[in-house]
């Protein structure tokens, strides 16, 4: 049995009980900086755990990371998990963490649709919503990327709630959704709303539901091609770059459009490691060049948020 | 449990606004249980879709009457998710 996060095997999928254990032996390793929360309950009454990694201060400013909204991507729920310990095994000996957690608190949603990911071990591998009911329909569930309160109900989302896209019933009417923005419009700090998938190897910023260029667009920009190429430098993997309007398709309700109307300026969506010839099922064998690859962009975004407060 | 058996990914490639606005349509036909997992943006990006294996024939048909460019990208699904769950029981041993 995986006892603890010396001899867990990151380089493997887990299901939900396992990774929610491993998270517990963070948190019991690293008392002094890892803590856990619970930031609400899902549909199905799982609990929504985020990691909080903090030196202490009050109310510091923060950056928030979500993972694994869309339940099949795996390898995104593998990644978070590796880069809770890869941030507490550092702190101390990495001087980019060292500063970064001594100007910054940072949050880590594992596993944001832990419904949908029980789901997809247990009956359906290719499952990406939510399991809630809609009422009138015979079809379950909400697509929680297309259910936050930014052109909720526009193009790129679907009104069937038989879609995988279908938006829901109004915007935030899913309890994930509804935790995670109470959460940060509860703490009233957060700087950084970085939302973790993977499908294709994107590094994007808002918008999705409109075309417009948002108004820093000019510096997310800058700062996105930046942690793409670090990431890049890793192993080579190449990355698109933009908003994701033009980068991928028009898409309503996206989280990340969200925090950036929201008032987070520095709000990114990450697409990991997946050129879609093994869809969602990547091997295991690439979660943790994957993990490391995404480290190394993940530490561009946090270095410069850090260097610029707003 | 789902069975995914010959059920096939499908990367489709619009070159045109006409075509990508044929796989929005495709799209919108709710008895083929179609799962776009990159859905139709804009002419020249590849749009991938899961096909299930009673369906493939006539999806097969619609893109190539329509001229439109599409390769198989997953042969079979189920091959992919019995691969996976092989891994993840010799990896729990």
């Amino acid at each position: 049995r995986e006892r603890g996060s010396s001899s867990f095997n990151y380089g493997a999928y887990h299901p939900l009980e396992t990774i929610y254990q491993e998270m517990d032996n963070i948190v019991a390793e690293y008392p002094k900086i890892v803590s856990k929360l619970q930031i609400g309950e899902s549909y199905e009454k799982r609990p929504l755990y985020v990691l909080k990694f903090s030196t202490g201060g009050k109310n510091r400013p923060a950056i928030w990371i979500d993972a694994g909204i869309h339940a099949r991507e795996w390898v995104t729920q593998a990644t978070a998990l590796w880069t809770a310990k890869k941030i507490a095994s550092d702190y101390e000996y990495d001087p980019s963490v060292n500063s970064l957690l001594n100007t910054m608190d940072l949050f880590l949603l594992v596993v944001a649709n832990p419904d949908g990911y029980v789901f997809s071990h247990t009956e359906n591998r290719m499952w990406r919503k939510t399991r809630s009911k809609t009422p009138g329909s015979p079809c379950v569930g909400v697509d929680p990327n297309r259910n936050w309160d930014a052109g909720f109900g526009g193009p790129g989302a679907s009104s069937n709630p038989c879609s995988d896209s279908y938006h829901g019933p109004s915007a935030d009417s899913e309890v994930e959704v509804r935790s995670v923005v109470d959460f940060i419009k509860s703490h009233g700090n957060v700087k950084a709303f970085i939302s973790i998938h993977s499908y294709s190897q994107l590094l994007m910023f808002p918008y999705g539901y409109t075309c417009d260029n948002i108004r820093d667009r000019a510096e997310l920009d800058n700062v996105a091609r930046t942690a793409a190429n670090a990431l890049t430098s890793l192993y080579g993997t190449q990355y698109k770059v933009g908003p994701i309007c033009s980068v991928i398709y028009q898409a309503s309700g996206g989280s990340i459009d969200w925090s950036y109307n929201y008032g987070i300026k520095y709000s990114f969506a990450f697409e990991l490691r997946d050129t879609g010839r093994h869809g969602f099922l990547l091997p295991a064998d690439q979660i943790i060049p994957t993990a490391r690859e995404t480290w190394m962009g993940l530490k561009s975004i946090f270095e410069h948020v850090r260097d610029h407060p707003y | 449990l789902e069975n995914f058996a010959g059920d096939q990914v499908l990367r489709v490639e619009p070159c045109n606004e006409e075509q990508v606005r044929l796989l929005k349509e495709l799209r919108a036909l709710e008895p083929l249980q179609l799962d776009f997992w990159r859905f139709p943006s804009y002419p020249n990006e590849p749009a991938d879709v899961q096909v299930p294996f009673a369906c493939l024939q006539d999806v097969k048909v619609f893109l190539e009457s329509r001229g439109i460019k599409y390769c198989v990208m997953i042969e079979d699904i189920q091959a992919a998710v019995d691969e996976e769950r092989r891994e993840m029981y010799l990896n729990q041993r």
